[in-house]
Parts: structure tokens; C-alpha cells; sequence
């Protein structure tokens, strides 16, 4: 997870 | 966004393309493995629980229903069509998935970025879709001689995660303290794990063979 605790990939 | 990561989800859903065409084109589900279709039906819904709760982008959701809606439906077609489920080599697929489930799931309680349920699941996806491949290319081994959409579709599903160890290199090269770990080896695991089936595709496609992997 980047900083923002989010996945942003698929 | 990167060239890498647009290549890697664009292969994917060309191999769910060619898969979706190959049941439709010959109402027929020969060679391909329900188990792994089922264990991808897993791995979409354990990673995509943020569906509704995470907003990233318009691709991004609309990607992930897509992921979501084929997989299942692939498995229903495989399982519940009164035409394609005849076709299914159910001798030939074998494999007892049970245990990838299992240790994947007890990895992901052991390692993951946070203990949250939506983390937990989502690092048990990526060990999970490592391994996903395995009945598939068990039963590719079984039944001889591949036909050309069922050998596109393991190419192009084993051809994008290796774009996304390429995003994943050129992400951590260009942006700060960005790591990936759990996806990284993850994937590099994945994708090793296709390493003969794109040896001998490659020796079908230069020697303009039939596909065939050795038993």
C-alpha cells in the first residue's frame, strides 16, 4: 500500500 | 500510471479476452482448468474488497468489475452451461487446491503490510494468485497437445505480471521509498512459475508447432 494506505494498482 | 502497468493490465484482460472467446468461439472448455478459474474468482474478490469503500479512479473500479464479473462467469459457464461444462476434463483436474488456499491464507496472517481484514485478504489475493496458475498448467501437461487460444490465454496471463515487475521497477526507480515487497516477490514467483510454458511457447511459435508440453 503507498503512503495514502490505498492499492493503487490491480 | 506507467507504460508498464497499462501493458500489464491491458495483457490481462487480453488473456480473459482470448479465454472468453475460446469458451464462446467453440462452446467448449477443453484444456482449461476450472480449479484455476475458480482460485482467480478468489483472488479478484479477497483483493478488490475495497471496491466500494476506495475510490482510486473510473479504471481502476471499472477494471476490477470487470476482473470480478469474468472470472465468476467463466466459472459458471465451466460449471452450470448446459453445453461448455460437458467439455470439462474433470479427470484431468486434479489438482487439490485446497492446500494453495490454505498456505496462502496462513502466509497472508503471517505477512502482510497491516493486520486488517482488508489487508490481510488482499496479501492472501497476491500469494494466492502466485500459485493460481498451477492446476492449469498440470492439466496442460495431462492433455497433450494445447490448442491456440487456451496456449494464448496462459501466455498473455503469465505476460503481464511480468509488465508489472517492470512497473514495479521502474516505480521504485522513480518514486520515493516506494516498496512493494509482498506484490514484488509475489510476482516474481508468478511469473517464474511460467518459466517452461514460455519455453515451449516459444519453441511452438519459432518451430510454428503445435503446442505441446512434455508429461
Amino acid at each position: 500500500t503507498d503512503d495514502t494506505g490505498l492499492h493503487d494498482e490491480l | 500510471m506507467n507504460i508498464f502497468r497499462l501493458a500489464g493490465d491491458m495483457t490481462h484482460l487480453l488473456s480473459i479476452l482470448v479465454l472468453l472467446l475460446k469458451i464462446y468461439a467453440t462452446k467448449s472448455c477443453s484444456g482449461i482448468s476450472r480449479k484455476t478459474q475458480e482460485l482467480y474468482a478468489i483472488v479478484f474478490m479477497a483483493r478488490y474488497l475495497d471496491l466500494f469503500t476506495d475510490f482510486i479512479s473510473v479504471y481502476n473500479t471499472f477494471m476490477k468489475l470487470i476482473f470480478i464479473a469474468s472470472s465468476l462467469a467463466i466459472v459458471w459457464c465451466m460449471r452450470f452451461h448446459p453445453v461448455v461444462r460437458r467439455s470439462y476434463d474433470r479427470e484431468l483436474d486434479t489438482f487439490r487446491y485446497f492446500f494453495l488456499v490454505g498456505a496462502s491464507f496462513a502466509l497472508a496472517l503471517v505477512w502482510h503490510d497491516k493486520f486488517t481484514l482488508q489487508e490481510v485478504f488482499w496479501a492472501f489475493s497476491i500469494y494466492l494468485e502466485a500459485v493460481a496458475i498451477l492446476p492449469q498448467l498440470v492439466l496442460l501437461q495431462r492433455s497433450g497437445n494445447v490448442d491456440n487460444l487456451t496456449g494464448q490465454y496462459v501466455f498473455f496471463l503469465g505476460a503481464y505480471r511480468a509488465f508489472y515487475i517492470l512497473n514495479w521497477i521502474y516505480r521504485y526507480m522513480t518514486e520515493p521509498r516506494f516498496t512493494r515487497w509482498i506484490a514484488g516477490i509475489s510476482g516474481v514467483v508468478q511469473t517464474a512459475l511460467y518459466a517452461d510454458f514460455f519455453y515451449y511457447y516459444f519453441i511452438s511459435w519459432k518451430n510454428n508447432s503445435k503446442l505441446k508440453l512434455p508429461a
